[in-house]
């Protein structure tokens, strides 16, 4: 087992390297195995270079820095190993505009293998769905579910318009 | 593989049955805060099996039961099925469709089922070995966890990998 | 210092009651002390309870709700004892549109006593500022500050658009 | 008394001198993730004194002094000024207008000045007693603190309430 990790650790460092520097638009990664002798207990360091900026601590990148790594570091596991579907729970939060269009690019690349379940409030997340679904409240405490449409020019103005129940 | 349907009754805000039908692509769901969104993903933890509470942001097992509102009574019982398609053989079932179901009553009873036929919980953990589906993979992010992927301290890291291996 | 702290406590409460109801658009909450016979030692307790639903363990809240719950408590703190400057960093991020709006506007009225920095991507609350900064990276990694003005129309399309270092 | 200006030189992104001119109402800082928002609100916090390099996303002291980019070689210095508007008189000090000022070098050594003149740090502590400002101060939530705000054990919400008494 251990010749199977070493493999699957390898080839999730080249494929972050990769998913990496297409959330950033460049960049580097490194993943370094704090203890290679002992690989069931070693750790996992985690280095990134955002494009144009020096080698950081993890914990100095910004917020919307690590939503984007840590993203980038599961759509390599998922390149690795992938798996049927996938739920992401409003992960485009912190993003800004031109890094939600990455995003949404991303998981419309991965979506061939994988299905995507995304809850999200952002614009250009529901422009990359093949379908929508609105959870409403319009008797207090009890969810409905509709279907919806958007509205307006695309990545712009206009909410998801419900339709109908 | 993909998850074809999802069917909610008396799980949390979802007092009413409500049936979710999704496609191999992308989806999306939006919709006002609180309406239920995130609850629909935890109704997906739930079923593949998720035993503690906390993941599912509760602190009993009875919080996934509906609790009331305004103007409805408690449910005694919370149910959610879900409707795997299994074409492609990924599961070690003859059937192309594979549906899972997972009850909770007030008294604390649970109660599982595979294609209908009761079972306990280790064979619902047991079908989905391996698949890169279930509770502990990395492929369902619930809200605000994202960052946890990083921020795990590095051996913490060591299970992703183990996972993808 | 007894008598302080629970006259405090007893204002804060009374102040909570409005901050959120104002937020939400209605509801209840309370402040509980723990322990009132060891003022020194009690905890308190948060209970509230969103317009419609029942009383709910503040974990089974939703994200927004959440964060919105926190922002009331915040603002019931400041009516307390108003601070003179108050700075906020993307409070804003897991709120939708109506409850971004609600934000700004309970923002508008508290900057008579106290003067804010609201760091957000949100239209909403960009409106709301009398001034806006920001902040950009023309060259990577080194911060330049830019004055900007919000193009479109309100509460509509176009991000805050760069005019000039 | 409001936070009139504020000028950076060698803080984190900031290389080079950076004025921030402030009005006593609403401000709002936008941009895109990873300009250097965040650590505006981190040089505020730094210039109130604050010691605790989590709180600041470092892991050494130095992590506030700018490290490098691409073209620009890592500074020696980290400066910091504050000038807040005292025409209240809140501030125990004959001035209408008061400068704080804090330096850090990558020797490790620190200076605190108020008013140009070298203080301790003790000094600026006691300077903000009891005005509601400070490190300690429920009014600075820094990105992703918010829910700390609820999510705290019981006892320790209590500081935030002995502070507004
Ligand atoms: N057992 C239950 N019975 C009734 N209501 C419940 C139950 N469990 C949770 N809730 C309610 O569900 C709501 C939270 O729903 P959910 O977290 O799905 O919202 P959301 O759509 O994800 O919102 P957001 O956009 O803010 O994240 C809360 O108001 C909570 O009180
Ligand atoms: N001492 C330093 N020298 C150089 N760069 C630094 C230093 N400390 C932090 N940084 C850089 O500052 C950037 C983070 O900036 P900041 O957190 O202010 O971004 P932000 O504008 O708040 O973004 P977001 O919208 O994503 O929250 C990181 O890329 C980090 O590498
Ligand atoms: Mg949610
Ligand atoms: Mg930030």
């Amino acid at each position: 087992t251990h010749d199977l990790f070493i493999h699957a650790f390898r080839a999730v460092a080249d494929a972050f390297e990769i998913t990496f520097s297409r959330l950033f638009g460049g960049g580097k990664t490194q993943l370094i195995l704090t203890d290679p002798d002992d690989l069931l207990e070693t750790g996992i360091e985690i280095i990134v270079q955002p494009p144009g900026k020096n080698l950081q601590n993890m914990t100095l990148l910004s917020g919307g820095e690590k939503a984007l790594t840590a993203t980038a570091l599961l759509f390599a596991l998922m390149k690795v190993k992938p798996s049927p579907f996938c739920i992401m729970d409003e992960v485009d939060a912190p993003l800004d505009e031109p890094n939600v269009e990455r995003f949404a690019e991303i998981v419309r690349d991965f979506s061939l293998d994988t299905q995507f379940i995304i809850i999200t409030h952002n614009r250009a997340s529901m422009e990359a769905a093949d379908n929508l679904y609105g959870v409403t409240m319009q008797e207090p405490g009890i969810s409905k579910l509709v279907s919806v449409k958007l509205t307006g020019v695309p990545s712009g103005d206009g909410e998801a318009v419900i339709l109908a129940a | 593989m993909y998850l074809k349907r999802l069917e909610l009754q008396g799980f949390k805000t979802f007092a009413d049955r409500t049936e979710l039908d999704l496609t191999s692509g992308i989806t999306a769901i939006v919709g006002p805060n609180g309406a239920g969104k995130s609850n629909i993903l935890d109704a997906i933890l739930w079923a593949l099996g998720e035993q503690n509470v906390r993941s599912l942001r509760g602190s009993r097992s009875q919080d996934v039961i509906f609790s009331g509102s305004d103007k409805r009574r408690p449910v005694g019982m919370a149910e959610v099925t879900m409707t795997i398609d299994n074409s492609s053989g990924r599961l070690p079932l003859e059937f192309s469709e594979v549906t899972i179901t997972r009850r909770a009553f007030r008294s604390g009873d649970s109660e599982y089922f595979i294609n209908k036929t009761p079972c306990r919980l280790r064979d619902i953990y047991e079908l989905f070995m391996d698949t890169g589906v279930g509770r502990e993979a990395y492929s369902i992010v619930s809200q605000g966890e994202l960052d946890a992927v990083l921020s795990a301290r590095p051996e913490d890291r060591r299970s992703l990998f183990e996972e993808a291996a």
